[in-house]
């Protein structure tokens, strides 16, 4: 066999050779170290979110393309310098200040997703992941090493951003397992905490305190965590028959729509 | 109007000038990028250049290229350096000075912070529209987060949420108070 040459002449199905486990749901790792995943420059793995359960912040340097096999929920990606689109009115707060503090916040766009989905995420953009149904969301995630936009090696590293990763409990699968480094992406602290505390403290301009709490060093929870009381963030309906009931009100005012 | 060809393209742009900076504050320095987009050029080299400029006691934010390595070559004085890998794990946390150069990787979380002098730098880029994403600042990806994805990330309350996502209004360079030098490790 010469030297990076692919062996091609026998090819098999894979089944995932590693879990990591998290508070609210799982990760499968297909083994990038099989011969099949280094030829194609590729590796897979898959999200399994509970009803609830938030995928934490984090960027990888390949692009990603994640298919949704079953669930609905919202996603976010933050993209370089993009405005804050999605935002709660002001005059809307003061118009109510007295009635309690209104839910007020502006952040960039938020998509939302349902089975059958493709969503596309580009190489370097953070990104995070709801799922907002009751059943099991499960997201099926192509990774891209051998891409143009990876100037790195051909393993995907994943850096997260918030969260404590690296407590997710792994357990093998039957053949062999995948490369330490795949499961190192699950298994390591955010990017906060390679930063000094002091350093930190100053670029947000916040408590060391509040700066500790970015390098999640004292969290148990894993990089999909539960959010009991559920997500809110300001967002358009994203149910179907949220619309159809909003675009009837429309043509009730308005009659039926012209072709 | 005449076609730019390689004949007669443009090949030289200067970035010292501070007239040209593309982010701009009085008291942190100034930071300007030469790309494709101002040197069409580099479309065909897929390379592209930045100049910072940071002042005494001054921070640029944590962030990470998206798109590209980067090479940073230090053109005067001297500031604290730290880049962070994928693990967490700071791979550089030194004082690095005139003459040095540091690779940092794409993706890799790095901050600069010039604490007794000026800190003058360049960067090559390994791509021709190179992207920076900072992680805090009014155009970082943390300001991009919903409070409740930021209360819940890092188990904190909405309050201390909105403190972090909105106390620095900055983009890219900051001022800092000087306390943190006083906890340098190296």
């Amino acid at each position: 066999q010469q030297q990076g040459q692919c062996q091609l002449n026998r090819l098999n199905p894979m089944e995932p050779t590693v879990r990591i486990q998290a508070e609210a749901g799982v990760t499968e790792l297909w083994d990038k170290n099989n011969q099949q995943f280094q030829c194609a420059g590729v590796s897979l793995i898959r999200h399994v979110i509970q009803s609830r359960g938030m995928l934490l912040p984090s960027y990888l340097n390949t692009p990603l393309l994640a298919y949704v096999e079953r669930g609905r929920g919202f996603f976010g990606i933050m993209n370089s310098g993009c405005p804050e689109t999605f935002q709660s009115s002001q005059q809307f707060q003061q118009g109510e200040r007295g009635a309690g503090s209104r839910f007020q916040d502006r952040h960039q766009k938020i998509g939302q997703f349902k089975q059958g989905d493709i969503i596309a995420f580009p190489a370097g953009a953070a990104h995070w992941a709801y799922n907002e149904g009751n059943e099991e969301l499960v997201l099926v995630c192509f990774e891209d090493s051998g891409n143009s936009a990876n100037q790195l090696d051909q393993n995907s590293r994943r850096f997260f951003i918030a969260g404590n990763p690296q407590q997710g409990e792994q357990q093998q699968g039957q053949q062999g397992g995948a490369r330490s480094f795949q499961k190192e992406q699950f298994q390591s602290g955010n990017v906060f905490r390679g930063f000094e505390l002091e350093l930190l403290a100053e670029a947000f301009g916040v408590s060391t305190e509040t700066a500790r709490k970015l390098q999640g060093q004292e969290d148990q929870r894993g990089h999909i965590v539960n959010i009991d009381q559920g997500l809110r963030v300001v967002r358009p309906p994203f149910s179907q028959e949220q619309e159809e009931r909003e675009e009837r009100q429309e043509q009730g005012q308005y009659g039926p729509r012209a072709n | 109007g005449i076609e730019e060809t390689i004949c007669s393209a443009k090949l030289r742009q200067n970035i010292d000038n501070p007239a040209r900076a593309d982010v701009y504050n009085p008291q942190a320095g100034r930071f300007t990028t030469v790309n494709s987009l101002t040197l069409p050029i580099l479309s065909f080299l897929r390379l592209s250049a930045a100049k910072g400029v940071l002042y005494r006691n001054s921070i640029m934010a944590p962030h990470w290229w998206t798109n590209a390595h980067s090479v940073l070559y230090v053109t005067r004085g001297e500031a604290r350096i730290q880049i962070v890998d994928h693990r967490g794990q700071a791979v550089l946390d030194d004082r690095v000075r005139q003459g040095q150069v540091v690779i940092v990787p794409q993706n890799f979380a790095v901050v600069k912070h010039a604490e007794n002098e000026i800190f003058e730098w360049v960067v090559f880029n390994t791509n021709d529209n190179a992207m920076i994403n900072t992680l805090s600042g009014r155009t970082s990806a943390i300001r991009g987060l919903p409070v409740d994805v930021i209360a819940n990330s890092y188990q904190i309350s909405r309050e201390e949420a909105r403190r972090l996502k909105f106390n620095r209004e900055e983009t890219l360079l900051f001022t800092s108070s000087g306390r943190s030098s006083q906890y340098g490790r190296v």
